[in-house]
């Protein structure tokens, strides 16, 4: 889970959305 | 001191102030993730979207997530009741919602949901309004702007035929929801940094 405090975060999640490789560890 | 997480993307705009600010990210980002999440797909969705680079795919979700977040969740904003529901299902005033520190972003949520309930569209009308939206977000990150602009122009006119087939009698329908575009973009300017930052004040 990126860091929050930057908009990283928000370009992180949707690289890996669009790319279908997502791993999300927060399930 | 009480800290607030004044965004209905979560369970309740209290947060519990012996967590962690990085725990209360943590939390709100199991509804945050999967909500931009949402947004992606449904780009995914949209005809044509994948023919842009990946590049600019990725610059137009960043620059427009906010503005489809905004459209997704504006049904959550009863301008008559004056209350926004948040993810719990439980409905919070506008008066309580002030009082823990809500400020112009949330007068401006009610204005755009109040408008935007008003024109009445139905399910595929705002789908591709919300379609239009995405691909209208800010170019400066985009490389080949020639495209997206060609994929704004066929989607703007495939809203304006839906919208002239569902709504013969309401010519002005089409015009107040392109009009909604710079409202949609001031909104972008002023508020996302703060909330796609997810800055928690302590």
């Amino acid at each position: 889970v990126s860091d929050p405090a930057s908009n990283l975060g928000l370009e992180d999640i949707i690289r890996k959305a669009l790319m279908g490789n997502f791993e999300d560890k927060t399930e | 001191s009480r800290m607030h997480l004044v965004c209905p993307m979560s369970m309740s705009p209290y947060v519990d102030p012996r967590k962690s600010g990085h725990n209360i990210w943590l939390e709100f980002s199991m509804s945050f993730t999967p909500a931009v999440r949402e947004v992606v797909e449904f780009a995914k969705r949209i005809p044509g979207f994948r023919d842009l680079s990946q590049h600019d795919q990725v610059s137009l979700l960043k620059a427009g997530t906010f503005e489809v977040l905004v459209v997704r969740f504006a049904s959550l904003f009863d301008a008559k009741e004056r209350t926004v529901t948040f993810l719990s299902g439980r409905k919070y005033s506008v008066e309580e919602l002030r009082s823990m520190g809500a400020g112009d972003l949330l007068n401006s949520m009610f204005d755009f949901s109040h408008k935007l309930n008003a024109l009445n569209l139905n399910e595929e009308e705002m789908s591709l309004f919300t379609a239009v939206v995405l691909v209208s977000a800010d170019r400066s990150g985009i490389e080949n702007v020639n495209s997206v602009e060609a994929l704004q122009e066929t989607l703007i006119r495939a809203l304006r035929s839906l919208i002239l087939k569902n709504h013969p009698n309401e010519a002005a329908t089409f015009t107040k929801l392109l009009l909604k575009l710079p409202d949609l973009r001031s909104l972008n300017n002023m508020h996302s940094e703060q909330l796609l930052a997810f800055k928690v004040h302590p």
